[in-house]
């Protein structure tokens, strides 16, 4: 009954720009919010810059050196060990464990199910909307319909006249809704799908990043002393229509200066767009009375080049691509239990000019790996933590391969942090 | 102490060179892993010999090197692994 529910927000391709990061340009109102009542992780790695691989690392705890997963070919069941993951611990300890939206990376390696039934308790719910991202929908200045990386749309214009983010959020909080009333702690996991690649988006988000504001990567040439193996030539992206459209020489062939300005501004403004929906969600939570019993959980699977080293997209291990956002909010921990009525996750417009800037939470230096997330959170619930794995792990069910970050959450540091904030 | 903390990445190729599919190699294709350590001082990457079919990387083969220095070049720019001449491998990477 006093077990702390957990909300654990997964976003697709996010690096660290975000206002609580400290880029000044980006607004993430909603995410700078919750970071300012969280414990923000600046230093944390992916144990690979790409979807399957770095989403089964973490929810299984284990480096993909023993899910042998570097692609997205193979299920770790099958090809491993039948490791459990974090939604299936915390379902064997009672929870109902949901899936809304990206968890596990769709397809083989999550067995065509995102790993049901071990993780969740009820069927992974996947936005309908969905299908038509890498269809013919934007708009382009031709006023025809195409398959573009850059793809602000009218959302009334779209198949089914929404997005997919939109719609995880609804579930998201149709979920929480029927939870409020269940006996049972929950685990919930939302995916949102956007900064990752088509840029789709609702093109009023266009308007907060003016072109005439963005400005190129601060190193958008090849580094001289790149080894050619450690460069990722982005081949993803150059298949879509306007990419493709520029005939640019593979591998090294640079983006035309105006356009590589065009995919950032589209990248913050995805940016942006999601950090509204991780808003709504937020405020579902705090309007539930939710927010005193429950974890929340913040993080991305990797980052993405934004023309850094002459590179975009993932697959590689620049610092820009494996850093993501780390952030954990724990009532009566990371920020005093909210008094009755009190809001702290009220959404925020990012279009508001007033939004006030956010006074930041507590945050470590230290490096720490998403591989931790599986003994961190639950420690944090109050969970046995699984023992650290023996080498190799592969005919051990449960164990981990990342420390545990719970030393960085001592309640003394905070009591102490707080008076001194008082 | 911030020092000890350590971060493990890492990144298959199928080749030394870039190619259509380097940047999401199949299983059976990948001929190179690049292995990075991170502190909160620099980033050394090795990228080495990889068997997909033994899953077994050969660190006495090493393809290519990058180390970073944080302080001096937080962009990762200015890789200075043959400046040190590959150095020898820091002990905690020795298989």
């Amino acid at each position: 009954k006093d077990a702390l529910n957990v909300l654990l927000i997964i976003v697709d391709d996010l690096r660290t720009s975000l206002g609580c990061y400290g880029d000044k340009l980006i607004r993430s109102p909603n995410i700078d919010q919750l970071a300012s009542h969280s414990l923000l992780f600046q230093n944390a790695f992916a144990q690979q810059a790409v979807c399957a691989p770095s989403r089964v690392s973490f929810l299984t705890g284990r480096r993909p050196d023993t899910t042998r997963l570097y692609d997205f070919n193979s299920y770790w069941r099958v090809q491993a060990g039948n490791f459990s993951t974090i939604p299936q611990y915390f379902k064997e300890n009672g929870y109902v464990t949901m899936s809304v939206g990206k968890v596990f990376h769709p397809g083989i390696s999550s067995n065509h199910s995102d790993d049901s039934p071990y993780s969740w308790s009820v069927l992974p719910y996947h936005p309908s909307s969905e299908k038509y991202e890498n269809t013919k929908t934007c708009r382009g200045p031709d006023g025809e319909l195409h398959a573009n990386l850059i793809c602000p749309v009218d959302v009334a214009d779209v198949p089914e006249g929404t997005l997919p983010d939109k719609q995880s959020t609804k579930k998201a909080i149709q979920l929480l809704e029927k939870m409020k009333t269940s006996t049972s702690p929950f685990f919930l996991a939302v995916g949102y799908h956007k900064p990752h690649i088509p840029f789709r988006y609702p093109k009023e988000f266009q308007k907060l990043y003016p072109l005439e504001n963005i400005t190129l990567a601060p190193d958008p040439q090849v580094p001289p002393g790149l080894p050619p193996v450690a460069y990722n030539p982005w081949m993803d992206i150059r298949q879509r229509e306007d990419v493709e459209a520029l005939n640019l020489s593979v591998p090294y062939g640079s983006i035309p200066v105006d356009f590589q300005k065009k995919i950032r501004q589209s990248y913050f403004a995805s940016v942006s767009y999601m950090d509204t929906q991780v808003g709504h969600l937020l405020n579902a939570l705090d309007d539930l009375q939710l927010t005193n019993s429950t974890i929340v959980a913040f993080t991305s699977d990797h980052g993405w080049a934004l023309g850094e080293h002459g590179e975009w997209a993932k697959y590689s291990n620049f610092d820009v691509t494996t850093r993501v956002p780390l952030m954990f909010y724990v009532p009566g921990r990371t920020a005093p239990l909210p008094e009755a009525g009190e809001k702290l996750f009220r959404y925020i417009d990012p279009f508001d000019s007033i939004s006030e800037l956010m006074e930041p939470g507590r945050q470590v230096k230290d490096l720490v790996e998403l591989v931790s997330l599986f003994p961190t959170l639950t420690g944090l619930a109050g969970l046995h933590v699984p023992p650290h794995c023996p080498r190799p792990s592969f005919h051990v069910d449960l164990c981990r391969e990342g420390q545990s970050l719970l030393k960085y959450f001592q309640l003394h540091d905070l009591e102490e942090d707080l008076t001194l904030r008082g | 102490n911030p020092r000890e903390s350590i971060a493990y990445s890492q990144y298959p190729r199928p080749a030394d060179y870039p190619q259509w599919n380097s940047d999401k190699p199949n299983l059976k294709d990948i001929r190179v892993m690049g292995y990075s350590i991170r502190t909160i001082d620099y980033r050394y990457t090795v990228w080495v010999s990889f068997n997909p079919h033994e899953f077994l990387a050969n660190f006495s083969d090493v393809h290519a090197g990058e180390l970073y220095f944080v302080d001096s070049d937080p962009l990762q720019d200015h890789n200075m692994y043959n400046d040190t001449r590959g150095g020898d491998l820091p002990k905690s990477w020795t298989p």
